[in-house]
């Protein structure tokens, strides 16, 4: 699932502004 | 009265929803109302207003980017209004149709960091918290639209602009139909009154929901909006006393909402086939064997 949804993977996976 | 702990968690998800929404409903309503020191948002009725509001308001929104806040901007190949100033030899409704994209990618962006401050959510499978926010974001966003419209029209690029439902209504077939639906939605679920800690929870048990479509670990995703549910019943019966019934017309609003998602998908696949316009990837990825 993950690999078809590469975009909506990699915004969960970025670091959020709120860990920072 | 509310436990202590559920009381820890409306205030965890609602300091996440003002944190990483750039509009909310009370923004939204003071400029609705005019009761901002803000300039007056631009009104769009008529393409000539259209067209002026494309390099206005690119421009503003643009110098807001640079100088604001890079929150809402993790997908580096999406700069909302830029897209707008980029395509003005294409048609008026094309042109309206990708703004919208823009602004719809921006507000799933923004869904997404919402949702992993939501306690538990991030604890779930990655496939799960994927599948959540496919079949979540779209629901998500109408219910956050209804904040940003009134009878009348709706509020676009940062509340600097105001389209007009009739303008929209005036657009060419298949972009006619596309925001009617909404407006009538809107139009009741505005009529329940809810604040923008009632909405922080809601949206959080949009996206927190067990009956997605291929959850791996459906009793987990259960659990987590169990608790959500919970607390969004406990806090509508503190934050307001005297409608009763507010829980349960609100789930209501969820069956509304996936109806509403149903019928965009459809006309997006329509504009897809016979328009001659593309989609973002992020929003093909969304769409993609959705329903």
């Amino acid at each position: 699932l993950t690999e078809r949804h590469k975009i909506l993977h990699r915004l969960l996976q970025d670091s959020s502004p709120n860990d920072s | 009265p509310m436990p202590a702990d559920h009381k820890v968690l409306v205030r965890q998800i609602h300091d996440a929803y003002m944190k990483n929404f750039t509009m909310n409903k009370a923004k939204a309503r003071l400029i609705l109302t005019g009761k901002t020191s803000k300039p007056q948002p631009f009104i769009i009725h008529n393409m000539e207003t259209f067209q002026l509001a494309e390099k206005t308001l690119a421009a503003h929104v643009l110098a807001e980017h640079h100088g604001g806040s890079e929150n809402s901007l993790h997908i580096g190949d999406v700069v909302p209004a830029l897209g707008c100033g980029m395509l003005r030899q294409r048609e008026a409704e094309a042109r309206l149709f990708h703004c919208c994209q823009s602004t719809s990618v921006e507000t799933v962006t923004e869904l997404t960091e919402f949702a992993k401050a939501v306690p538990g959510f991030q604890s779930l499978d990655l496939n799960d918290q994927v599948t959540l926010l496919k079949y979540g974001v779209y629901e998500a966003l109408f219910t956050l639209l209804a904040s940003c419209m009134n009878k009348d029209g709706v509020l676009v690029a940062r509340g600097g602009g105001f389209i007009t439902r009739e303008f929209l209504k005036s657009l060419r077939r298949p972009f006619s139909d596309m925001m009617e639906p909404k407006f009538q939605f809107a139009t009741r679920f505005n009529s329940l009154e809810l604040d923008d800690s009632d909405l922080s929870l809601f949206v959080a048990a949009i996206i927190c929901c067990g009956d997605r479509p291929g959850l791996v670990d459906v009793p987990l995703v259960e659990q987590l909006q169990e608790t959500i549910v919970q607390v969004l019943r406990l806090h509508l019966l503190t934050n307001h006393p005297n409608d009763s019934f507010l829980f349960p017309r609100l789930l209501q609003k969820l069956a509304d909402l996936r109806e509403l998602v149903t019928e965009h998908a459809q006309l997006v696949e329509d504009i897809k086939k016979t328009e001659d316009t593309s989609l973002h990837p992020l929003l093909q990825e969304i769409y993609r064997d959705m329903y």
